[in-house]
């Protein structure tokens, strides 16, 4: 995170804010609603309390607005910039503009959420500026997010409590526990447990929560992403992924449902059921998937067996489940990621990496041999 | 490999506003190659800076990667202070 150089905070924990008008999107309550609650989103981890008023001045002007609207930033029409605020200050300072030539929107994921862009936008309002974790909400390009399930992120409560500090007003309800701050998976974790692990058009794929880096084979930089930014349809938390690269499609698993990607968008279809791909109706759930390029199977991890499905005839092979230590020679843990690069199969049992090649296991590695640190 | 599609003027008209609007470069005032040069020069510490801030390759000069960045719909607040 990042806090406004030269300590922009407002002086009183008590603000004020004003809608000074209102988008024709969505219905003068949703508006009000997405506003409310994106101000709560900060209200719950400080001591900061917000005030609707109706007329005068308030700490923070909302507005929508269009193109040349007066500040000096102009707008510049439909995406590209979506809004902006002003670092918290008297007159224009706190203030938050909304380029009313996008389309907002209450809950769907067409459009831009408001709730989400006002979340981020009122933090500027307070005294944050951008932060590099992709995954915080201060990231400045907008992805959206599920709005219903959405938990401030661990980097941007970081960064409001070091200007204002915690919510000491937090009732503690053992029946109710808080949902906890998502944190940013970190490549250099040793003890990181991937989710899953794919090729994706010769890039690597490496799937945590609800983020996933992208890497180059044989780069040692990787770039991480949120997967909804990517794949708006696709789950977080995937329990496997993997490429078929004759149909270049990417597939994601999670539970019994399959999701397949063509590029960003999703294919024809999906998601299908787990059993829909021929898996036995008692397979609930599984920890790993590879395609295989020389045999052209794509292998199912559940735990310590596995399934094989033949992509040329989409049927499973007859005589599996098998266990993983049969047909992976020292492979005795629970598989929790696969894939393969080069022709070796690597296989996944928490933060250790298998590598298999000439039908033995060669190496045993760590993450960062391809996820770099 | 595959070749990278090369940079049209229009989006290098856009990652320049993009660096002038969020990264604070400056106008460029007059076309002597002196100047150009330097406008170039900024230009590049600049995309260093947006790439370096956003965990992609940092090269200085204007690839696809940075571009599809770029294009993503955003905040319209700066990512350095002033």
């Amino acid at each position: 995170y990042a806090v406004v150089p030269g300590n922009y905070k407002w002086k009183t924990n008590q603000l004020t804010y004003r809608i000074e008008n209102y988008t024709p999107d969505m219905s003068q309550a949703e508006v009000d609603s997405s506003i409310e609650r994106a101000l709560k989103v900060w209200a719950d981890v400080t001591p900061l309390r917000f005030t609707r008023i109706y007329s005068g001045v308030a700490d923070i002007m909302i507005s929508f607005v269009i193109r040349d609207h007066g500040d000096g930033y102009p707008f510049d029409g439909p995406n590209g910039f979506l809004a902006h605020a002003f670092f918290p200050g008297t007159g224009i300072g706190g203030d938050a503009h909304f380029d009313d030539d996008e389309s907002f929107t209450f809950s769907s994921s067409n459009g831009y959420n408001l709730f989400l862009v006002a979340a981020h936008e009122f933090g500027h309002a307070l005294g944050l500026e951008h932060s590099g974790d992709p995954g915080a909400l201060m990231y400045p390009t907008y992805s959206f997010r599920d709005v219903k399930t959405f938990v401030l992120p661990q980097d941007d409560v970081n960064g409001i409590q070091a200007i204002y500090g915690p919510n000491t007003e937090v009732p503690v309800d053992p029946e109710e526990p808080k949902p906890t701050a998502p944190v940013t998976p970190n490549a250099c974790d040793p003890k990181l447990v991937l989710d899953a692990v794919t090729m994706l058009r010769g890039e690597m794929i490496f799937f945590k929560n609800g983020l996933f880096w992208r890497n180059q084979p044989q780069s040692y930089e990787s770039e991480q992403h949120l997967i909804k930014s990517f794949w708006p349809q696709a789950p977080d938390n995937i329990d496997a992924a993997y490429e078929s690269p004759s149909d270049d499609l990417v597939y994601l698993i999670k539970g019994q449902k399959v999701w397949a990607f063509y590029g960003y968008d999703i294919a024809k279809g999906f998601p299908k059921t787990l059993s829909s791909m021929g898996l036995p109706p008692k397979v609930k759930k599984i920890s790993a998937a590879l395609y295989d390029q020389e045999t052209g199977k794509t292998l199912f991890f559940v735990n310590d067996r596995y399934y094989s499905y033949d992509e040329t005839t989409k049927k499973m092979d007859k005589g599996y489940p098998k266990r993983v230590e049969d047909g992976f020679p020292g492979m005795t843990g629970k598989v929790t990621a696969a894939f393969q690069y080069r022709g070796f199969t690597y296989l996944y049992s928490g933060p250790r990496m298998f590598e298999f090649g000439y039908g033995r296991l060669l190496r045993v590695l760590n993450n960062n041999y391809f996820l770099p640190c | 490999g595959p070749v990278p599609p090369s940079i049209g003027k229009e989006e290098e008209d856009l990652a320049k506003n993009y660096l002038k609007k969020l990264y604070n470069m400056k106008e460029e005032h007059t076309r002597s190659a002196r100047s150009t040069d330097h406008s170039v020069s900024e230009m590049s510490e600049k995309l260093r800076e947006m790439q370096e801030f956003f965990g992609l390759k940092v090269t200085g000069t204007l690839d696809s990667e940075t571009l599809e960045v770029m294009k993503k719909p955003r905040c319209g607040v700066p990512d350095v202070a002033a």
